[in-house]
């Protein structure tokens, strides 16, 4: 979406954010 | 017909409405197969997380907006949970394909990973609702007093915290407006540039543990 820069990479997603991977 | 900003901003409203008629402000039939699959099931947890937020949320969106208008927080809240639990299944349906599990016990017992999300979804609904009063010409009504960060402090909730939902959020809702992602964008700078650098923020205590951690952990030399 150009209203928002995207800035996670492929391997991280919400589980890895709050340290559940 | 052609669009004045007030159509525009109650369409933004109807949409959002529209949006969320065939999601229901419990856990879906796909999410409860997820709690069932968790180690730990955190079904009645979640049940009882949301019945304590929402009598915060109602209470200080009564205290902010005035007592009179007590339903119209439970109306909002209302909105924000049908909202959270949608989003909900489509982070774990992405992260059942990205990872390639169907535990997400962890997560699902994360208490502000769910607040987080819950918080996140709250702002969208009432940055929705403040965005048509602005747009009706009251900067000065109360309702202004709900923008971000108010959810923030309703919750008690690190603006740190709240940052790590941001992306994930929009890339699992793809129904959401672009003035909205806009919004969603200028909370994650608000918090990078100032919120999450507040005296009592977590940030510090990570940045203070990758510091301990040495050398050998720093991902990128100084100079690039």
């Amino acid at each position: 979406s150009p209203d928002y820069h995207f800035g996670l990479e492929e391997h991280e997603g919400i589980s890895e954010l709050f340290d559940c991977d | 017909p052609p669009q004045t900003p007030i159509r525009a901003a109650m369409y933004s409203i109807q949409q959002l409405r529209g949006e969320l008629t065939s999601a229901s402000d419990q856990p879906s039939g796909n999410l409860i197969v997820y709690f069932k699959n968790c180690t730990v099931d955190p079904s009645e947890e979640i049940t009882k997380r949301v019945e304590q937020l929402g009598q915060i949320f109602c209470q200080k969106f009564a205290e902010a907006v005035g007592q009179r208008c007590e339903g119209l927080g439970k109306e909002r809240f209302t909105l924000g949970v049908q909202l959270y639990y949608k989003v909900m299944e489509s982070m774990l349906k992405s992260e059942e394909k990205r990872l390639s599990v169907q535990n997400f016990s962890k997560l699902l017992n994360n208490a502000t990973f769910h607040t987080s999300l819950l918080a996140c979804a709250l702002e969208v609904v009432m940055a929705t609702y403040v965005g048509n009063s602005l747009k009706n010409g009251n900067e000065n009504g109360n309702e202004t007093d709900l923008c971000f960060p108010w959810i923030l402090d309703v919750f008690q909730l690190y603006a740190f915290d709240f940052y790590k939902v941001i992306e994930s959020f929009i890339k699992a809702e793809p129904t959401l407006k672009h003035n909205m992602i806009e919004h969603l964008g200028r909370c994650e700078q608000q918090i990078m540039e100032s919120i999450a650098w507040k005296a009592d923020s977590p940030l510090f205590e990570l940045l203070r543990q990758s510091r301990e951690e040495g050398p050998g952990e720093q991902a990128e030399p100084p100079a690039t």
